[in-house]
Protein backbone atom coordinates (compact mmCIF):
# COMPACT_ATOMS: atom_id res chain seq x y z
CA UNK A 1 0.00 0.00 0.00
CA UNK A 2 3.07 2.34 -0.40
CA UNK A 3 3.52 2.82 3.24
CA UNK A 4 6.87 2.90 4.56
CA UNK A 5 8.04 -0.36 7.09
CA UNK A 6 8.26 0.76 11.06
CA UNK A 7 12.08 0.36 10.41
CA UNK A 8 12.41 2.42 7.28
CA UNK A 9 10.66 5.55 8.76
CA UNK A 10 13.45 7.96 10.91
CA UNK A 11 11.10 7.07 13.68
CA UNK A 12 11.15 2.93 13.49
CA UNK A 13 15.41 3.84 12.86
CA UNK A 14 15.28 5.99 15.83
CA UNK A 15 13.79 3.14 17.94
CA UNK A 16 15.74 -0.25 16.23
CA UNK A 17 19.04 1.83 17.54
CA UNK A 18 18.27 2.73 20.67
CA UNK A 19 16.83 -0.31 21.54
CA UNK A 20 20.15 -1.93 20.35
CA UNK A 21 22.27 0.47 22.55
CA UNK A 22 19.62 -0.84 25.74
CA UNK A 23 20.09 -4.45 24.94
CA UNK A 24 23.80 -4.37 24.63
CA UNK A 25 25.03 -5.57 28.23
CA UNK A 26 25.80 -2.88 30.86
CA UNK A 27 29.29 -2.09 31.54
CA UNK B 1 27.01 24.26 12.64
CA UNK B 2 27.16 20.46 13.66
CA UNK B 3 29.04 20.83 16.39
CA UNK B 4 27.03 23.15 18.09
CA UNK B 5 23.95 21.52 17.45
CA UNK B 6 25.21 18.65 19.30
CA UNK B 7 25.87 21.11 22.05
CA UNK B 8 22.68 22.22 22.07
CA UNK B 9 20.95 18.98 22.23
CA UNK B 10 22.83 17.56 24.60
CA UNK B 11 21.90 20.49 26.96
CA UNK B 12 18.21 19.56 25.87
CA UNK B 13 19.16 16.31 27.47
CA UNK B 14 20.90 17.81 30.15
CA UNK B 15 17.95 19.69 31.09
CA UNK B 16 15.99 16.16 31.64
CA UNK B 17 18.48 15.97 34.88
CA UNK B 18 17.29 17.15 38.49
CA UNK B 19 20.36 19.67 39.02
CA UNK B 20 20.87 21.65 41.84
CA UNK B 21 22.94 24.40 39.22
CA UNK B 22 21.91 26.07 36.46
CA UNK B 23 21.90 23.76 33.36
CA UNK B 24 20.06 25.43 30.70
CA UNK B 25 22.76 27.02 28.56
CA UNK B 26 26.74 27.08 27.77
CA UNK B 27 27.32 29.57 29.85
CA UNK B 28 25.57 27.70 33.04
CA UNK B 29 27.59 24.86 32.09
CA UNK B 30 30.97 26.68 31.59
CA UNK B 31 32.03 26.04 35.50
CA UNK B 32 31.44 22.24 34.85
CA UNK B 33 29.60 22.46 38.77
CA UNK B 34 26.10 21.34 37.07
CA UNK B 35 28.13 18.62 34.82
CA UNK B 36 30.07 17.14 37.72
CA UNK B 37 26.35 16.84 39.62
CA UNK B 38 24.93 14.81 36.36
CA UNK B 39 28.25 12.59 36.31
CA UNK B 40 27.15 12.21 40.27
CA UNK B 41 23.65 10.83 39.48
CA UNK B 42 24.29 9.02 36.26
CA UNK B 43 27.45 6.86 38.13
CA UNK B 44 27.36 7.72 42.29
CA UNK B 45 29.64 4.62 42.53
CA UNK B 46 32.63 6.32 40.13
CA UNK B 47 31.63 9.97 40.72
CA UNK B 48 31.38 9.83 44.30
CA UNK B 49 30.50 12.63 46.63
CA UNK B 50 34.41 13.23 47.56
CA UNK B 51 34.89 13.36 44.03
CA UNK B 52 32.19 16.13 43.63
CA UNK B 53 33.29 18.15 46.92
CA UNK B 54 36.27 18.72 44.86
CA UNK B 55 34.15 20.53 42.18
CA UNK B 56 34.54 23.90 43.52
CA UNK B 57 31.10 25.48 43.47
CA UNK B 58 31.46 29.15 44.74
CA UNK B 59 33.43 31.82 43.61
CA UNK B 60 34.02 30.96 39.68
CA UNK B 61 34.56 34.68 38.72
CA UNK B 62 38.16 34.05 36.93
CA UNK B 63 37.84 31.62 34.34
CA UNK B 64 40.80 29.70 35.22
CA UNK B 65 38.46 28.33 38.38
CA UNK B 66 36.09 26.80 35.94
CA UNK B 67 38.95 25.41 34.22
CA UNK B 68 40.07 23.33 37.51
CA UNK B 69 36.76 21.92 37.64
CA UNK B 70 36.68 20.74 33.90
CA UNK B 71 40.13 19.41 33.75
CA UNK B 72 38.86 17.54 36.88
CA UNK B 73 35.97 16.36 35.18
CA UNK B 74 37.66 15.13 31.62
CA UNK B 75 40.04 13.37 33.67
CA UNK B 76 37.67 11.32 35.59
CA UNK B 77 35.50 10.98 32.73
CA UNK B 78 38.59 9.48 30.96
CA UNK B 79 39.31 7.55 33.64
CA UNK B 80 35.97 6.17 33.74
CA UNK B 81 36.05 4.77 30.40
CA UNK B 82 39.59 2.83 31.13
CA UNK B 83 38.43 1.55 33.97
CA UNK B 84 34.85 0.64 34.00
CA UNK B 85 34.66 0.51 30.18
CA UNK B 86 38.23 -0.73 29.27
CA UNK B 87 38.00 1.64 26.62
CA UNK B 88 40.01 4.58 25.06
CA UNK B 89 38.81 7.35 22.75
CA UNK B 90 41.43 6.58 19.80
CA UNK B 91 40.58 9.70 17.25
CA UNK B 92 38.19 11.60 19.21
CA UNK B 93 38.99 14.81 19.75
CA UNK B 94 39.75 16.03 23.40
CA UNK B 95 37.32 19.11 24.06
CA UNK B 96 39.51 22.38 25.16
CA UNK B 97 38.74 23.15 28.69
CA UNK B 98 40.49 26.52 27.82
CA UNK B 99 37.73 27.41 25.24
CA UNK B 100 34.92 26.11 27.67
CA UNK B 101 36.03 28.27 30.75
CA UNK B 102 36.85 30.95 29.41
CA UNK B 103 34.68 32.09 26.19
CA UNK B 104 31.73 29.03 26.96
CA UNK B 105 32.55 27.49 23.77
CA UNK B 106 29.62 25.68 22.57
CA UNK B 107 31.58 23.76 20.05
CA UNK B 108 33.58 22.72 22.74
CA UNK B 109 31.01 22.08 25.06
CA UNK B 110 29.35 19.60 22.93
CA UNK B 111 32.20 17.17 22.51
CA UNK B 112 32.63 17.54 26.60
CA UNK B 113 28.88 16.63 26.78
CA UNK B 114 29.43 13.96 23.83
CA UNK B 115 31.43 12.32 26.76
CA UNK B 116 29.33 12.70 29.61
CA UNK B 117 26.47 10.90 27.30
CA UNK B 118 28.77 7.70 26.80
CA UNK B 119 29.20 7.69 30.58
CA UNK B 120 24.87 7.77 30.41
CA UNK B 121 24.78 5.26 27.98
CA UNK B 122 27.02 2.58 29.05
CA UNK B 123 26.04 2.89 33.48
CA UNK B 124 24.47 0.45 35.24
CA UNK B 125 21.46 2.58 34.97
CA UNK B 126 21.49 3.33 31.15
CA UNK B 127 18.22 1.83 30.20
CA UNK B 128 16.65 4.73 32.17
CA UNK B 129 18.69 7.62 30.08
CA UNK B 130 18.30 6.10 26.84
CA UNK B 131 14.61 5.56 27.91
CA UNK B 132 14.62 9.43 28.20
CA UNK B 133 16.35 9.78 24.81
CA UNK B 134 13.89 8.12 23.29
CA UNK B 135 10.74 9.81 25.09
CA UNK B 136 12.54 13.31 23.37
CA UNK B 137 11.47 15.22 19.85
CA UNK B 138 12.60 13.17 16.76
CA UNK B 139 15.10 15.59 15.89
CA UNK B 140 17.32 15.77 19.31
CA UNK B 141 17.04 12.15 19.37
CA UNK B 142 18.52 12.68 15.33
CA UNK B 143 21.55 14.63 16.65
CA UNK B 144 22.38 12.32 19.85
CA UNK B 145 22.30 8.88 17.68
CA UNK B 146 24.77 10.66 15.41
CA UNK B 147 26.86 12.02 18.86
CA UNK B 148 26.54 8.49 19.96
CA UNK B 149 27.67 6.69 16.15
CA UNK B 150 31.10 9.08 16.15
CA UNK B 151 32.11 8.01 19.61
CA UNK B 152 31.19 4.53 19.02
CA UNK B 153 33.83 4.87 15.52
CA UNK B 154 36.63 6.25 17.64
CA UNK B 155 36.48 3.74 20.56
CA UNK B 156 38.91 1.33 20.73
Amino acid sequence: DGKPQAGNTTEGMLANFFNSLLSKTPG
Amino acid sequence: NEREQICYSLITWLETFPLQSPHSSPSDLSDGVAIAQALSLIAPNFFTQPWLAKIKSEDLSNWRLKVTNLKKILKGILEYNLEYLGVTMQGFQMPDVNAIGEHSDAQELGRLLQLVLNVAINCDNKQEYIQTIMSMEEDVQQIIKNAIQELMTKEA
